[in-house]
């Protein structure tokens, strides 16, 4: 007879890591600081903290050569003492749960790194943190039980606060190798992250690849701008959004309401004459309590939701990049001679609201400024040559490029970069995409690539199909100039 | 001040439906048929059952025209009955959390089509299953409970058995949608699927595409040979793969054992004169209780396993498909006029064994027989047209090709069909490749492109090498006699 068992989520995703990105040593490492550096954006740039962010990567172990811990210090809004050992040491436990435009969403990415380090140094985790109000610090060495997926808390401690610092250090070591690959992974992540946060001060210590006698490399993205963007919001639910299963967690949150005040209340766009309507296409009496609904009523408001229109979802719980500071940073890091840049008005798949932004540059010094990831995928492509630079929710993604539904249509037949918008073969340009969203649909947890949403590939065709005619009227005019020139 | 929450894997799988394949209505439809088809397939060859597994697809709501009924019977080992709410209503709930090969390996597939159709329908999963040696067939209608990831019952019945069948019923009904897609994504699948498994009698009733008054289309993949692969048997992890926290989770299943006894029964290919090396190596004592062993002691034990040699890990635990089978499958179904197959030797990685094995195709009627999604992939390229059929445990991968290890291979610039291995720019080759292992390292609990993990990427490059080489031998004769003939 078979034995059959459960596996609690923690050592399914630690048996499973490369579904989370982590598939090889020089991939953890990378995986390692985006998912630490993602947290400490999200930690300071959503609640109006210009970021000042130090990843420092060291080795720590003479006897261990092989082993390479990863500190990250923000001066974000830190985490409360008692929530610290389940937000480090349980998986699936998050502040992200929320319709809020956040790079985290999952509640794993922290979590990935500790079984990754734990399963092979056997090392703990250690965290500092002290939020803004807080006048301690406060210390945990942690690990992870997998089978509970519950934090094991080793040792901890706490010291008064003797200045106004607020913020996070976690610190992690993990086998991995420092390699040129590693760099390379790296240094292009934090620099595709300085093109659309110049608003972020980055201090990246390293082990040094140059000659013995110095043993770390220091590299700085200096904010060059202290503008912030405008954080997002939290919003409640759109009624577009909402399935039965939805429906039944939300009314287990407010069982003592009418379902007339459960509509208003629970969904954004529900006012009072909208729930009325709602509720007569439903044949359901305004003020019978939400909880008592049988499950055949609760068919009938779910489909009564489904054939009622409303205004589209609110775009305040995003956060987009905005046109002004996508051209500035394509200026000045890719000091390219023609650069412009779109945002497009909020639109919604399945009761998600999101934005699409995209940034085009051409010419000057690009080819040479280009990343060492971004000439990689030229040199597998007939000419024109199109880098494209993809980003979702502000965090660069740089692998699985072409399963990603943005490389899909900028690499598309359809997409006649040389005779549509007359580029010639051996021209170069850097095409930049981002889906801002209160979700982005990733086809992974290890977010690499976003899956081919028909509202968002819509919205990504159109901006990058406005770019590319801005850019066909620039190069006609600049060719009309040199043919006048020449005459 | 942030609300933090933990969320039950239901409730995350259920939210993140894409990144397990439900990204639209087709793709789910498409989702829903494998993940059944796959656990009826684990059901019968892997315990010697020559299968026979009808699939139907129906619309049996006339107020819901959207809503599909997906019913998939085999003749499999059955669920026993105790095991059958948890079997189906608990995710990460699995028979196949072993070191065998199989298709299932999450624990999570049936339950994300049944969260899938609960959440647009609102309709219970209806299953009825007997076991071989059971007198009776058990029912039951049931949920998955989200919030605590628990099954709910609505109802069960049981009746003797009045023949000697055994086997399983699923039944599920969801919102998807009967599209030229659809229907191309299901039908492919079935066909690839019987390329490889002539030994399964398949049976597809659908919703009729042709005219009025016939409702239903049936499509019969007889079985051709009663010939089946030696099921894979179930073996003891490997030394290679142990980390930390393999070992504990082990210890913690043997904990009055003594060391050297946990490492003898623990392990594979370790025996008395390998058990005293390794603690010989770690400095244990043999006879010391494994339970009591101090974390120090565990870091030296994990240590010494990892600088000891062992032979390679069995292959027992493996059932590939066999040169013999692939030749006649690719020669019934694409009717080429050159076939040919490899099957390397087992390798290893992370301690899981594996093997690769490919088969290529050339000429005939190659073009003709080729599938919608095979022709679809050819259009996007330039000449040689290559068409990449992938499997992995025998399940055929059709989507995100250009992000799986294989596709990588096949199409590097590395791999010149044209100069290396003398291909006109007009022809076209089928090259079939399939990775059987433990655990596949797929990139996405959806299952449909594998991570490139160095050691399978080397053994798939070697082996379409092979092929095309010996592709290259027979046009090189082809084109002699060819010239010969015109003299
Ligand atoms: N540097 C930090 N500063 C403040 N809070 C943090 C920091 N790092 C983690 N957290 C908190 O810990 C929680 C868990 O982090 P974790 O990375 O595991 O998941 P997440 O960020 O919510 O989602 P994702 O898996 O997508 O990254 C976060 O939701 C956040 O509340
Ligand atoms: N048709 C079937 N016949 C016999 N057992 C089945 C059948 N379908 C499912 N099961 C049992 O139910 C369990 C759960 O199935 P499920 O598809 O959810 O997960 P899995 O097959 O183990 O893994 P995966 O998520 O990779 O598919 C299986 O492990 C198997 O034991
Ligand atoms: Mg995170
Ligand atoms: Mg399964």
């Amino acid at each position: 007879a078979e034995s059959f068992r459960q596996m609690s989520p923690a050592e399914f995703f630690y048996r499973n890591k490369e579904i989370a990105g982590f598939t090889s040593a020089s991939r953890a490492m990378y995986q390692t600081v985006r998912e630490f550096f993602e947290n400490s954006l999200d930690a300071t740039e959503v609640y109006g903290i210009l970021p000042r962010i130090t990843l420092r990567i060291s080795k720590e172990d003479p006897n261990n050569p092989s082993y390479f811990t990863v500190t990250v210090e923000d001066n974000g809004i830190g985490i409360p003492s008692t929530i610290i050992p389940d937000a480090f040491g349980r998986v699936l436990f998050s502040s992200k749960y929320k319709l809020k435009q956040t790079r985290g969403m999952y509640g794993l990415g922290a979590k990935m790194a500790i079984l990754y380090g734990q399963q092979n140094t056997g090392k703990p985790f250690e965290i500092y943190s002290s939020t803004m109000n807080s006048k301690r610090v406060y210390f945990y060495k942690l690990m992870i039980k997998m089978d509970k997926n519950e934090p094991l808390v080793l040792e901890e401690g706490e010291w008064p606060k003797s200045s106004k610092w607020h913020g996070t250090i976690v610190k992690l070591t993990l086998e991995g190798e420092w390699s040129k690959r590693t760099r390379d992974y790296i240094s292009v992540y934090l620099k595709r992250t300085a093109i659309i946060a110049p608003y972020a001060d980055i201090i990246f210590i390293s082990p040094s690849t140059e000659a013995e006698g110095q043993d770390q490399e220091v590299t700085v993205y200096r904010r060059v701008t202290n503008k912030l963007p405008v954080p997002p919001k939290e919003t409640k639910p759109h009624p577009i959004g909402v399935d039965l299963e939805m429906l039944k967690l939300m009314i287990s949150e407010r069982p003592s309401a009418s379902t007339k005040e459960f509509l208003i209340k629970g969904f954004q766009r529900v006012g009072e004459k909208k729930a009325e309507e709602i509720l007569k296409k439903a044949n359901i009496e305004p003020g019978k309590k939400v909880s008592s609904l049988t499950n055949i009523e609760l068919e009938r408001l779910y489909k009564a939701m489904k054939e009622t229109k409303f205004i589209a979802p609110s775009a305040e719980s995003l956060s987009p990049i905005g046109e002004e500071l996508i051209k500035i940073g394509l200026k000045e890091v890719l000091q390219a001679e023609f650069v412009d840049a779109i945002t497009r008005k909020p639109k919604s798949y399945g009761g998600h609201p999101f934005i699409v932004e995209a940034g085009i540059a051409y010419g000057g010094k690009l080819l040479e400024n280009l990343d060492e990831i971004a000439k990689d995928s030229i040199k597998g492509q007939q000419g024109p040559f199109v880098a494209l630079l993809r980003y979702a929710n502000k965090i660069p993604l740089l692998f699985d490029e072409k399963a990603d539904v943005i490389w899909s249509i900028v690499n598309s037949d359809e997409f006649s970069w040389k005779t549509t918008y007359k580029l010639d073969p051996t021209d170069v340009v850097a095409v930049l995409v981002h889906v801002a969203s209160t979700k982005v649909p990733y086809k992974g947890v290890g977010k690499e690539s976003i899956a081919p949403v028909e509202e968002i590939r819509k919205e990504v065709e159109a901006a990058v199909q406005e770019l590319a005619r801005r850019l066909r009227v620039y190069l006609t005019k600049k060719r009309k100039k040199q043919e006048a020139q020449e005459k």
